[in-house]
């Protein structure tokens, strides 16, 4: 069987509200480490994976390994029920035809149960290289969100470019153009919600990306304060969130490359 | 502005 209770049941929440949009069924994979999912949009230009280790949990309990698919949006629409102090308990059979999860608010007076029917989903692993990237970039999690929503007034397309200066976000359209740069700065009083813009450089990249998956993206700002962007040029960009301290969401997009 | 590259051309099935 699989048990896992998840104290701080908000991060659940916050985790299928930032996918929904771009996967629709997905596979939790399950095993005594945690629970691991990997999803490709259906156009397979982006790819999300998600990692939750067990010791995060405060009760995990996986006998063997099993693969609970979901319909995202539906699990969404449920976990949207989650009180914000509520814990989250999920529990799946062996073979994860049906999914339950249980909420429970913190002074335990009100509990509810869901069920959820598990989807057999056929989804093949992709195997993601290990990558030094050239440049990862830090920076506050709702700048990076205001700065793809500004941009997309303007075109499809950002320009993400990096330098021992900063970094730039640049687009341009029928309208005209924009362009954002941000200089490396520190944070305000080691304060964890001001974060400042660090930049990790070994070499500049200057890539272009789909906007629209970037904002999809940024559904996961409400995850953390800070965001991490890693580039190499010719390889797809990695827009990283934690999720809490047990592991993290990441984000790949394949770039745009010249006709 | 582009054409979008596919992610399966960089990243295998495992």
């Amino acid at each position: 069987m699989f048990e896992a209770r998840l104290p701080q049941g908000d991060l659940l929440k916050k985790i299928l509200e930032a996918v929904k949009d771009l996967v629709t069924d997905a596979n939790f994979d399950c095993s005594s480490t945690g629970i691991s999912l990997q999803a490709m949009d259906s156009s397979h230009v982006s790819l999300v994976s998600l990692l939750m280790r067990a010791d995060g949990f405060d009760h995990f309990r996986c006998d063997r390994n099993i693969s609970i698919g979901l319909n995202l949006l539906a699990m969404s629409k449920v976990v949207r029920c989650v009180g914000n102090n509520d814990a989250v308990t999920m529990k799946a059979d062996d073979n994860g035809d049906l999914v339950t999860l249980m909420f429970e608010s913190q002074d335990g007076s009100k509990v509810s149960d869901w069920q959820l029917r598990g989807l057999d989903i056929d989804s093949e692993r992709l195997g993601i290289p290990s990558t030094d990237y050239s440049s990862v970039v830090t920076m506050p999690s709702a700048e990076f969100a205001r700065i793809c929503r500004d941009l997309s007034v303007i075109g499809d397309t950002v320009v993400i470019t990096t330098t021992k200066e900063g970094v730039t976000f640049a687009s341009k359209g029928e309208l005209g153009t924009g362009k954002i740069a941000l200089r490396q700065s520190a944070a305000i009083d080691d304060d964890a919600d001001s974060p400042g813009v660090s930049i990790e450089l070994q070499e500049p990249v200057s890539q272009s990306f789909a906007l629209r998956y970037l904002s999809f993206f940024t559904k996961a700002t409400p995850l953390a304060p800070t965001v991490t962007i890693s580039m190499s040029n010719g390889v797809p960009l990695v827009v990283e969130y934690p999720v809490g301290d047990m592991g993290h969401i990441r984000f790949y997009l394949a770039p745009k490359v010249e006709d | 502005s582009g054409k979008q590259a596919s992610l399966t051309s960089f990243f295998g099935a495992s």
